[in-house]
């Protein structure tokens, strides 16, 4: 049996929106861990993985691990239907082919519960080793979303070079050029607004910027976001959900011929 | 030309 009972139910909603553009279908794995997700894009560019921890629901109930595949569009219709303010619980018993989202108003007056059918799906586990990144950018996530729509009108790939001076943002298309170099900036008034930059040394690497358009759809889920790079890895582009955990979205790069 | 790499390059199954 398995219950948890998210207080924060826009958290779930946001999440949804994050991830469903990149991936149709996928398996939700719950442990005593937590609620997590692996997939990867149908063209097996990119990867996501997400980790809401068990403590950061208000009640989290797993006897057993259990692996429930869904259509990702079909979880978003549901949780669409609660409230940003509402409590959400999602409940399945052990066997079950159907999932159950019960959305609770704050207030406890309306109460609804939204039943869904689950999925086989074959998915791939993928084993992510732990590294170390040539460079680590920490941004506003805003800022981020910004820079990757604003290029994507100019091109279709970014470089994303990493010196002491800074991280730049560089695109070429058919109407000409655009680069974005944005400086360590650590003295601002709130720290979410900083732009950190660790550097062991210089990185470039080039990106499909309709991946990276994709990944900022995470950007209401946290006021930063990280980009871990290195020459022989994918990036890392990390946004943390507060007190319980994250979505990692991985990108191979393109590389020259 | 750039061509793409796939994220099964560097990760493997497991």
């Amino acid at each position: 049996m398995l219950e948890l009972r998210l207080v924060q139910g826009s958290l779930l909603k946001k999440v949804l929106e994050a991830i469903r553009e990149l991936v149709t279908d996928a398996n939700f794995d719950c442990s005593a861990t937590g609620f997590s997700l692996q997939a990867m894009d149908s063209s097996h560019v990119a990867l996501v993985a997400l980790l809401l921890r068990s403590e950061g629901f208000e009640h989290y109930r797993c006897d057993r691990n259990l692996s429930m595949g869904m259509n990702l569009n079909n979880v978003s219709k549901m949780l669409r239907c609660a409230g940003n303010n509402d409590i959400i619980t999602v409940k399945a018993d052990d066997g079950s082919d159907t999932v159950t989202f019960m959305f609770e108003s704050p207030n406890q007056d309306k109460i609804a519960d939204f039943e869904m059918k689950l999925m086989d799906i074959d998915s791939e586990h993928l084993g992510i080793p732990d590294a170390e990144y040539q460079a680590i950018v920490r941004m506003p996530s805003s800022e981020f979303a910004r820079i990757c729509k604003d290029l994507s009108s100019i091109g279709d790939t970014v470089i994303i070079s990493v010196t002491k001076e800074g991280v730049k943002f560089s695109t070429a298309g058919d109407i000409g050029t655009a680069n974005i170099v944005c400086r360590q900036n650590k003295t601002v008034d709130k720290p979410e607004e900083a732009t950190i930059i660790e550097m062991q040394e210089p990185v470039s690497l080039t990106f499909a910027l309709r991946y990276m358009n994709s990944f900022t759809k995470a950007t209401p889920l946290s006021e930063t976001v990280t980009i871990s790079l290195s020459s022989d890895l994918p990036v890392v582009v990390e946004y943390k959900i507060a007190e319980m955990g994250y979505i990692r979205f991985y990108l191979a790069p393109k590389i020259e011929e | 030309t750039c061509i793409q790499r796939r994220i099964l390059g560097y990760f493997s199954r497991t």
